[in-house]
């Protein structure tokens, strides 16, 4: 279902070049649960981005379901993004001046859903990470950890069939790491695809495939279960 | 050298008043390495603003050097911010459209530093977090993990005597971690006082007493060192 063959991905700074990613080949089929593991600054954002459909490659090919992603058409790509993906971004990337709901019901207003199932929906993803009681609450009236599971839920709101996750658990004290980490396992019982981005080992342990990130390039792929 | 008497904050959301911090009373003496943990939503961040002289709280006192800080005059405020606390903050905070050298020159400027100094300090706390080829890089063209990094650095530059630091690892993979909990171990041999709030128990074990957070309250305070 995601397929890739030697992506690069080059910064251009001045007169420096940057090669975040550097031929990066690999294939993930549907329902499979895979964390991605790397240094600080190794790609693994940036891999992150190009899998999401929320940037190019500067070299080789992606395709998804398929489909040659560089050659979809916007309409494609965007349904695409809006209903087969929900990405937990390592920065939250929230509306600062929207509350909790309605930044959760965002991926929905985009898709047409009428306000009313809009809202009990997005109710629903925010009760499900334990933030029932924050709802009216904008992005700067929200705790560190409290922002980050808007964001998961967010990803969620849709039931997307692929799931981004990039760090979903940084800033998550240990229960409510564990609470978002089941959350995930049964979506993954459910038949959803999950790459997830970490630096936690315990974390990618509950994956069952870790791919190793290193300057960019793929260092190991490895079954765990 | 800080002293807090029954600090109390409270949010008022509509009809709805949200305690944040509920009666909190400590002290820390000159030269300790203290960590602060607690569930996600606990008052952990708002502490840190109350102890950063960032907030004030709706009730209660806050002693600082003995003087009580309620009571103190806005450029001694902004001395002391400058000059003895260094502050890494949950969520960064950097400017956006500045390179990570001036972002981490800013303390800096502030205090009136003169230019080239202020470069060679900037450059040499860069290099202490392992970003001296990426000083010309903005925010948003470095990783989660570099952008943390940046935000250390610049708490750091001014050599200030406390480092009050809101989950300074939280996206940092172990490599780099450890190299910053031992860049705090030899700040702390040095004289430094450190407070850290983290959420990671392997973290809290570098400091020497950990205060445990639950609702706005110190459930527990016990010397591990
Ligand atoms: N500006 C604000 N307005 C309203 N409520 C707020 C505001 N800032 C924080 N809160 C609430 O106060 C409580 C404590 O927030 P705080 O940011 O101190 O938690 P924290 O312990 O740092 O959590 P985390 O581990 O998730 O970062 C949370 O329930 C949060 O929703
Ligand atoms: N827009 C950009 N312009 C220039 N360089 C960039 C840009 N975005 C990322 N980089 C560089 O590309 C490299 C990879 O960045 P990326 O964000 O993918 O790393 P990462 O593995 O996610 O790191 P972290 O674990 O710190 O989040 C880094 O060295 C970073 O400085
Ligand atoms: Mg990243
Ligand atoms: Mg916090």
């Amino acid at each position: 279902m995601i397929r890739t063959d030697d992506l690069w991905k080059t910064y251009v700074m001045g007169d420096e070049e940057i090669h975040a990613l550097r031929g990066v080949s690999f294939e993930i089929a549907r329902g499979e649960y895979v964390a991605i593991i790397g240094p600080s600054g190794s790609g693994k954002s940036t891999l992150m981005n190009m899998i999401g459909c929320l940037d190019t490659p500067s070299k080789g090919e992606y395709w998804l379901n398929g489909k040659l992603v560089s050659q979809m058409d916007d309409d494609e790509l965007a349904w695409i993004r809006n209903k087969e993906i929900g990405f937990v971004f390592q920065t939250f990337n929230l509306l600062p001046r929207a509350s909790a709901l309605h930044n959760v019901e965002l991926p929905l207003i985009y898709n047409g859903t009428p306000a009313n199932k809009r809202i009990e929906m997005a109710k629903k993803a925010l009760e499900s990470v334990e933030l029932g009681h924050r709802m009216s609450h904008k992005p700067n009236e929200l705790s560190g950890g409290q922002r980050q599971r808007v964001a998961i839920a967010r990803a969620l709101v849709n039931n997307p069939s692929i799931i981004l996750a990039d760090e979903p658990t940084g800033n998550l004290d240990s229960k409510t790491s564990v609470e978002i980490m089941n959350l995930l396992e049964k979506l993954h019982e459910r038949g959803n695809t999950i790459i997830l981005v970490t630096h936690e080992p315990d974390i990618a342990a509950h994956a069952h495939r870790v791919l190793t990130i290193l300057d960019g390039q793929i260092s190991k792929d490895e079954r765990i279960r």
